[in-house]
């Protein structure tokens, strides 16, 4: 799933600004 | 409810609505101060016009850009509620890729005006007929009506904190990896939500009322893979060209 979702995994991965 | 794990506290129901609370407004997109100077504007019947003149597809990626914008902010939202990214990285990703867009639409009752039945929208409040070059009449006209009849609940910002959380927790997702996990956050936040809703002294119907509004957001993010499916069918190229890669990536 993560594979498919990169843009959302990187989103997640992030720091909370 | 027969729970095996250990009560939760009066305490801790206290600090999940406040850190809820707390991640919904520091990611709600418009502050309600905000809305309020906006004076519910709403669009004169030329710039209505300019908006039905639009090609479809130009509509459709108008939305979809719109759309996009708002998720990132429920995604921030996700990030910011307790114990969310203590899930696997897989149910954070089936979470939001399922409940994202029905949070958005919770949201939305925030920059809703009941009376004049119209929505913040690209600078502006907008009615249902802003978006008929969309060619989803149907689909809009029950979105509007979600967001009256939500609007009509009057819920404080705590209230929607928690509810938003709650939609976004199911953990009746499918592809959930660890649904025991989810499934023990969604009770937390059931209990906060009830226990905010007890706090503010609402009427006993109010939480069946927000149960019900689930399968209602269920229904409207179908509805919109649907239409987004039979969109692309005509505009292949449109999509994969012009329409954002994270709304791509989360309905394509």
């Amino acid at each position: 799933l993560k594979e498919k979702h990169k843009i959302l995994h990187q989103l997640l991965q992030n720091s909370t600004s | 409810n027969g729970d095996a794990s250990p009560p939760v506290s009066m305490a801790e129901l206290d600090h999940l609505v406040q850190i809820i609370s707390k991640s919904h407004l520091e990611t709600c997109q418009y502050l309600r101060e905000e809305l309020q100077q906006m004076s519910w504007q709403s669009f004169l019947q030329d710039e209505v016009e300019s908006y039905q003149n639009k090609p479809r597809e130009a509509m459709w990626q108008l939305c979809a850009v719109k759309i996009t914008e708002a998720i990132q902010y429920v995604v921030e939202f996700a990030k910011r509620i307790d114990g969310f990214m203590d899930l696997c990285q897989n149910d954070q990703i089936v979470l939001l890729k399922a409940g994202s867009l029905e949070v958005v639409f919770v949201r939305m009752c925030r920059v809703f005006d009941s009376q004049n039945n119209a929505v913040y929208f690209d600078g502006k409040f907008a009615g249902p007929d802003v978006f008929r070059a969309l060619g989803c009449d149907d689909l809009i006209t029950s979105v509007f009506d979600f967001a009256k009849s939500l609007c009509s609940l009057h819920l404080t910002e705590d209230e929607l904190a928690l509810f938003s959380a709650f939609v976004l927790l199911s953990a009746d997702r499918s592809w959930l990896q660890e649904k025991l996990q989810v499934e023990k956050l969604q009770q937390k936040t059931q209990l906060a939500l009830q226990h905010v809703l007890q706090k503010n002294h609402r009427e006993d119907g109010v939480l069946n009322k927000l149960r019900c509004k689930v399968a209602v957001l269920r229904s409207l993010c179908s509805r919109h893979t649907e239409k987004l499916s039979a969109f692309r069918a005509v505009y292949p190229d449109i999509v994969r060209t012009h329409f954002p890669p994270l709304y791509k990536e989360l309905f394509g």
